[in-house]
């Protein structure tokens, strides 16, 4: 099962057209496997990015290079995971 | 019985396939399932069918879960199709709408995706489809019908979210929708349920011409998403695709306006800021409650407004 360790989702909101284009091109690296949850579609419309851990700096650092404001969303992905499949374990017992 | 199954809980596959024979065992007069199809890892697409008889009515097309990683919508799908079992004979606007028209719901649209977010990856989206020369599975079935396919708003790389695949209804899963929606002949409206961003929108996501029926569709979107903030705030914005979010090719609710089907709609379920589609399960239920009043308002213009 792949895990999400560390893995973070930036809330980003782009304030022109020029940062779109930056971001919707950040989102074509492949080598960083980051995952748009919500696409950048307007400026002052949040987007959603899932960053893998390992890519967290280099994107960090791309955003604030251009002025791309940015607040995180989910602090660990895989944090998360667990405890809806801790629920969704409870739930299952409470059934039985 | 469907008193054991918690609706209050996120569900695997096997869970959800064996509560749709509970609620047909439940509602032997009203409810029935067929299958249309199969998906690519050869999984049974199974359509939960609300008829109160005569043969070929006007229907209405639902679905959820066709990106398998949005779990609050097949968990909503399921709370909602008990619910439209429960309030038929009930609710005057439900027995309204099932004296005179068919429901079809399919509560699973992408199986291979959904069985895939529970054992292996949480956060898979598309199809499990092999992609020819590629080592990237899977095509977003949301971008694979035949609507604006290949347009701009759709991806034709096989490792994008948004990959649009080697052709229109190339994936079993859309294919199998295509050919009974078809064949049927008679469906007139389709809701297509998502998540998230709280948005409810209807074509055209392909072009930014604004679709004939543009002004009734809108104001049909206006009413429903006023009543959907009624029970707990949650704002909704809406719209056409291309408006309210960017341009988007290939989706379901574009081919169906394309094909006749002129109440087309799709909802983009909450998320109130925080988890995405990470949704907690303590939310399923205010979700679809919320969501409820939006859907009674589209069904019952559709029953009202026969064409």
């Amino acid at each position: 099962e792949q895990l999400f360790v560390g893995d973070q989702v930036l809330r980003i909101t782009a304030s022109n057209e020029k940062q779109i284009a930056l971001l919707r091109a950040l989102g074509e690296r492949e080598d960083l496997q980051l995952d748009f949850w919500r696409d950048p579609t307007k400026a002052g419309h949040p987007s959603d990015l899932r960053v893998p851990f390992p890519s967290l700096q280099a994107v960090k650092i791309f955003l604030e290079s251009h002025g791309i404001s940015y607040s995180i969303m989910i602090k660990d992905v895989q944090q998360l995971l667990d405890e809806e499949k801790k629920i969704m374990l409870l739930s299952k017992e409470r059934e039985r | 019985s469907t008193s054991t199954f918690d609706f209050a809980s996120y569900h695997t596959l096997d869970e959800i396939y064996n509560w749709l024979d509970t609620l047909v065992a439940n509602h032997p007069g009203l409810v029935s399932k067929i299958q249309i199809g199969e998906s690519y890892e050869k999984r049974p697409l199974y359509v939960l069918k609300f008829s109160t008889g005569g043969s070929n009515r006007p229907a209405i097309w639902l679905d959820t879960g066709i990106h398998s990683r949005e779990w609050v919508t097949q968990a909503t799908g399921v709370w909602t199709a008990n619910k439209l079992a429960e309030e038929y004979g009930r609710d005057p606007s439900i027995t309204a709408i099932l004296d005179s028209m068919d429901i079809f719901f399919e509560i699973v649209t992408n199986p291979d995706g959904y069985a895939f977010t529970h054992s292996s990856n949480r956060l898979w989206r598309k199809t499990r489809s092999i992609n020819a020369g590629s080592s990237c599975i899977g095509v977003d079935p949301n971008r694979n019908w035949d609507a604006g396919f290949g347009g701009s708003g759709s991806s034709g790389s096989p490792c994008s979210e948004t990959y649009r695949g080697p052709y229109a209804h190339s994936e079993s899963e859309v294919k199998s929708i295509v050919d009974f929606i078809l064949g049927h002949g008679n469906v007139k409206a389709l809701i297509s349920i998502h998540s998230y961003s709280q948005m409810l929108m209807f074509p055209y996501g392909y072009k930014s011409e604004p679709a004939p029926d543009f002004q009734e569709l809108n104001e049909l979107a206006k009413k429903a998403v006023n009543d959907l903030a009624a029970v707990y705030g949650t704002k909704y914005t809406y719209g056409s695709i291309i408006d309210t979010i960017y341009v988007a090719s290939g989706t379901t609710v574009d081919w169906a306006y394309d094909n006749g089907v002129k109440y087309s709609y799709t909802f983009e379920l909450r998320d109130t800021g925080r988890y995405g589609f990470l949704l907690p399960s303590s939310q399923i239920i205010p979700t679809a409650t919320e969501t409820w009043p939006a859907l009674l308002d589209i069904m019952l213009h559709v029953q009202q407004h026969p064409y």
